[in-house]
Formats: structure tokens, C-alpha cells, sequence
């Protein structure tokens, strides 16, 4: 069956879009059929992979669109606000997903850094949610508030919640990350993934030439992080 | 005259809460009334001030609904759907920030990584835009559809506009924070503010402590030049 990821926190640059990149691109490696949604209208899933925003002929903004609920004159950024009056409008992703689900092993949704009504759809759509959190201060304290709104929207949807937090930009020079990693692992137990990314120079290189990292430079330490990372959701959740 | 900054780029993590935060605490320590705005509901300026969100008895959010244009019951994070609907809903803070602008010198408004009605009230009310941007491609890649954004929001209210640049979490090891610096002075030119943040690690611990960067290590290499950045800003356009 299709397994639907998606990458959230409202808290900004904490890796989404990277980690949602270079996950997508390991299981297509490894054979499996996905689908990359990027659902944040600053596009940087899009540019990630090398397209270019201003050619795009279609956007996940016209699958929306054909749920019939919203006009579709609109671009995603133009989404927010239109989604936002309509009944049932935490639903649009799901049922425009429905209808693709079975084409694909996995479906990848990369969240712009907000808790609006994109974020809430994706939250709503998804099997399994992966918080990319900063081994910093400020990415660790708004984690609580982030749970509970997910949390919230889930009960309210009538669907299953599970989330798996992910540490990211690691930087093993400093006690920083030590401290934040350690700090929660106390709090949120098995929620923590026990792999965490690595900061390295040659992922954040890789937007640049529009290529994923783990194809850019498939032996910087993130990257195998990230083939690691991989193997243990097919192992886990997504072999189900 | 009092001079009103918004720190706002739609792209997350670039720097705007620790840009905010350090330049209030550098011009307060030059003897000058500031007024630093949280409008980022997640807070980061809140915490990094070593307050309790929980324990906060008024917000900004009260200060916007006192504009008798929104119900005063719904925390920030609701006043995003709440203005959209509202005629007048760009000039809410702008309104709000008219009553006590006189009583201080300058006020400092942190955005949340969004291009919604928030930042847009934060745009509308300024007489100066500071962009932090992360040394980084993701974050230079957004910037001209932000710019674009601003000048409409800006023509819009019929404000004058004047934006700068500020280049953050520069990291001298690694070629690509001086390739990313070089690429923007030749398109934005003189937008492009002189003075480069360094990433420093002192920085990203002060907000786990509650206490702005420069003044829990005021020889980094960051604060050092944010002290010299609100020089600059005192003796540019603060200056007037
Ligand atoms: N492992 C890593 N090592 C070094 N740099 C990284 C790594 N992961 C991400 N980056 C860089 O850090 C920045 C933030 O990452 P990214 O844009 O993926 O975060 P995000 O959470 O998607 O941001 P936003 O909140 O804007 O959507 C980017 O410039 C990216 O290239
Ligand atoms: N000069 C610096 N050196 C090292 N770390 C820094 C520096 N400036 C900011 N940081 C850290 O980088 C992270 C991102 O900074 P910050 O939260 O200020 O960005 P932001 O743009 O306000 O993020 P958001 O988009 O979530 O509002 C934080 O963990 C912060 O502590
Ligand atoms: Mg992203
Ligand atoms: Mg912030």
C-alpha cells in the first residue's frame, strides 16, 4: 500500500525541504515509485530538483483546484486565504491524493513554515508526520505547541496520528547540539528518530546546481544519514 | 522622529528574530526608547527575551484587536484568518503602533516566515525593510519574488518604500556563503547592506538562556557586528 510522509514545523529552516529532497530521491533509488508534492509556495522542492517556477505549466495548486472547492485562478500562496473559507478545506489534499494514491509506493509532502491551511491539509493527508528540528534552542521550544496543533487537527479530521521527530544540522563541534538532542530524547522518547543528519557544506551546495544532495555528493556525512534514514522507514513504518 | 523597521523574508531560518532582538538590545544600550514587536506567532523574540508565552497576560494580538476591527478572544495565530477578511486589515498594526509611536525612538517589528497578512501589516507600517537572508542558495533563490511582493504591498497602501539586505550566518570556512554574498551585491547593489553577520555558535545559545546575543557574549564575532550594524543604521536612515 502507499505510504503518504509528510515534512512540517512551523519553525523556519530547520530542513523540510532538504530532508523531504533527499528522502524522496533514496527510495527512488532504491526502486520504489513516489511522488514529491511541494506544497510551500516559496517552491523550494521545485528549484531543489532544478525546475524553474516561472515555467511550470501545472502546480499542485490545479490538483487542489479540480476538487471542484476553489477556483483556480489562483497560485498556492493565493491558496491560503482561498482555502480558508470553504467547508470541509482541511480535506482538498486528501481527496486530490486519493485519486493518484495507488500509482505510487510513496508520497512525499514538503510544508512551508507555518501551522495555515496548506500545513493543515498535508497533517490531514499524511500516514506518518516527520518533524525536521534544528539542534538549536529556538527550533526545540516551539516543538510543544506544534505537537498539540497537530494533534487538534488530527482528532478533529477522524484520521490516525503518528509523527516521528528528526534531528537535523548537527554540528558535532559544538555542545549546542548536544545539549538539544539529549534534551529531547528525555522528553519525546521513541518519537525521536535515533539517526540524526549531520550539518554539511555539500548539502547545502547541492540547491545551487539543482540536484539533490544525496546525488550531488553521495559520501558527505548527510547524505548517508539520510540513505540510512531511509532504509529504517522501510523497514519500519512504510514495509507494513 | 521615531523610526519604525520590519525584519521579514519569507524564507524560514534566516536570521530575523536574532537581527531583531540584538539590534533593539544595541540601540537600547545606546541610550535610544525601543519598541521590539513580536508578530510571529511561534514567539521566537518572546522566548528570546527570556519571557513565558504562557504567561503572558496581553499581546500584540490585543493591541491589533483594540483597532475594534477583530474580536479579541483568538491568540495571533488566529488573527491570520481573522484580518483576511477584514476591509482596512493591511493597516490594523499601523493603526495600533500610531497611538504610541511618539513615546520611543525606534520600533523593531519581528515577522513570522510568511508572506501573509501579518508580514503585510509589518510592510505597510514600516518606513524600512531589513531582509535578513542566510548566506545560503534556498534563501537568495526566494528573494526577488519577495521584493516584488513588498512593492506591491507597499504601492498598494501608498507608503513610501526603502528596503536593505542583510546578509546572515555567514560562514567563512566554506566558499559557498562568499559565492551566495558575491551573487547578490551584483544584483542588488547598493540594497545590500555593507556589513556581513557571522555565523557564530555564542548566538544561537543566548536564546536558551533568555538573554539577547550581545549581551551574553558581547566579543563574538556576531555581536560585534551587529553593534557596528546599528551604527550604521543610526548614522544612515535612523539618523534623519
Ligand atoms: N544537512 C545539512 N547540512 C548543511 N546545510 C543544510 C543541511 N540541511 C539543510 N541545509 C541548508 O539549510 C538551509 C535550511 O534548510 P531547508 O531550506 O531545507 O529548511 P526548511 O525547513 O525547508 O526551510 P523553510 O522553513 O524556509 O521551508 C538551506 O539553505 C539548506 O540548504
Ligand atoms: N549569527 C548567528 N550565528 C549562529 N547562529 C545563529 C545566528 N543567527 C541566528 N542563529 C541561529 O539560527 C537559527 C535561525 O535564526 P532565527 O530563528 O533568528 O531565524 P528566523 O528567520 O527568525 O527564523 P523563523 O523563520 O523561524 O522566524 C536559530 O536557531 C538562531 O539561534
Ligand atoms: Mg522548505
Ligand atoms: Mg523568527
Amino acid at each position: 500500500p502507499t505510504m503518504i510522509l509528510s515534512f512540517a514545523n512551523n519553525k523556519g529552516g530547520t530542513g523540510k525541504t532538504t530532508t523531504a529532497v533527499n528522502l524522496a530521491t533514496a527510495l527512488a533509488q532504491l526502486g520504489r515509485k513516489v511522488l514529491l508534492v511541494d506544497l510551500d509556495p516559496q517552491g523550494s522542492t521545485t528549484v531543489s530538483l532544478g525546475f524553474q517556477k516561472s515555467k511550470l505549466l501545472y502546480t499542485v495548486y490545479d490538483a487542489l483546484a479540480q476538487s471542484k472547492r476553489i477556483a483556480s485562478n489562483l497560485d498556492l500562496a493565493g491558496a491560503e486565504v482561498e482555502l480558508s473559507s470553504i467547508p470541509g478545506r482541511e480535506f482538498v489534499l486528501r481527496e486530490a491524493l486519493a485519486v493518484a494514491r495507488h500509482k505510487y509506493d510513496a508520497i512525499l509532502i514538503d510544508c512551508p513554515p507555518n501551522i495555515g491551511i496548506l500545513t493543515v491539509n498535508a497533517i490531514v493527508a499524511c500516514d506518518l508526520m516527520i518533524v525536521p528540528v534544528q539542534s538549536e534552542f529556538l527550533s526545540m521550544d516551539g516543538l510543544p505547541t506544534l505537537l498539540k496543533f497537530m494533534r487538534i487537527v488530527k482528532s478533529r479530521a477522524k484520521t490516525d496520528f503518528d509523527y516521528r521527530i528528526l534531528l537535523t544540522l548537527f554540528d558535532k563541534r559544538t555542545g549546542l547540539s548536544k545539549k538539544v538532542v539529549q534534551q529531547l530524547r528525555t522528553s519525546f522518547g521513541d518519537h525521536i528518530l535515533k539517526i540524526v543528519i549531520p550539518r554539511s557544506i555539500r548539502m547545502a551546495e547541492a540547491p545551487s546546481k539543482g540536484i539533490p544532495g544525496i546525488i550531488y555528493s553521495p559520501r558527505n556525512s548527510a547524505s548517508e544519514e539520510y540513505r540510512r534514514l531511509t532504509k529504517e522507514l522501510l523497514e519500519g513504518s512504510l514495509a507494513d
